[in-house]
């Protein structure tokens, strides 16, 4: 049997929102350590990985390594029924195709209980290497998501351009064109808000605007946005998930012919 | 292309 409950399941609804763009249906692997998830959207150009560690979870029991095959889009609607302060608990019985979600509201007056069915999906399981990578750029995701969203409106491609005092975004198309310049914050009273930059490599790097934006689907789960980079590989961006875990997005650069 | 590169990569554990 598998059962993890989530004081705040609103946080697992953020982590379904941030994923169900880039891909509809994915596998979910259940082990003693937690849940992970691996999976690459329909053109091959981007991969989502998903850690969520059982520590994390108000209880989590795992009594044998699980492959769970689930739609994000039907988990994405019945998750919005969820009230935003409920508790979550996910079930997989032994022998069950199915996943049930408990709902309970935080007075305890309301319990709902939805349950989806298994899909018997084909899955590829891709290595991903450790990477040093050039540079890495944190900022507010607040704002990486204004950026992506403001770029698109010029162009289907941004490119990103790091140095050691700031970040440019930069787009143009067929109305015209435009950039963004971050420099990197000096004195910030919130962490939070602070642009700040590691370097060992000035990088520049072009990217379909269209996936930056599906990764910022994600945003609402941190704060903060990492953005890590170097030439020819593809961009990690990555949001945390409270102290439980992570989801990384990986994008290929676009290569000029 | 940029997704040949892409995939290569990463790579399929054995």
């Amino acid at each position: 049997m598998f059962e993890a409950r989530l004081a705040q399941g609103s946080i697992f609804a953020k982590v379904i929102e941030g994923l169900r763009e880039l891909v509809t249906e994915a596998t979910w692997e259940c082990s003693g350590n937690g849940i992970t998830l691996q999976a690459m959207d329909s053109s091959h150009v981007a991969l989502v990985s998903l850690v969520l560690r059982s520590d994390g979870f108000e209880t989590y029991r795992c009594d044998r390594n699980m492959s769970l095959g689930i739609s994000l889009t039907s988990m994405s609607k019945v998750l919005k029924m969820m009230g935003k302060d409920d508790t979550l608990t996910i079930r997989v019985n032994d022998d069950s195709d199915a996943i049930v979600l408990s709902m309970e509201s935080q007075n305890q007056e309301e319990f709902a209980e939805y349950e989806l069915r298994l899909m018997d999906l084909d899955s590829e399981h891709l290595g991903i290497p450790d990477t040093d990578y050039s540079c890495v750029v944190k900022m507010p995701s607040t704002k990486f998501s204004r950026i992506c969203r403001d770029m698109a409106i010029l162009g289907d491609s941004v490119t990103i351009c790091s140095t050691k005092d700031g970040v440019k975004f930069g787009a143009k198309g067929d109305v015209g064109q435009g950039s963004i310049r971050l420099n990197q914050s000096t004195n910030v009273d919130k962490e939070e808000d602070a642009v700040s930059i590691e370097l060992r490599e000035a990088v520049a790097l072009t990217f379909a605007v269209r996936y930056l934006n599906m990764f910022c689907k994600a945003a609402p789960l941190s704060n903060q946005v990492n953005l890590s980079m170097s030439e020819d590989t593809p961009l990690m961006c990555e949001f945390k998930v409270g102290d439980m875990g992570h989801i990384r997005f990986y994008l290929a650069p676009k290569i000029e012919d | 292309s940029s997704r040949q590169r892409f995939l290569s990569f990463f790579f399929i554990p054995h």
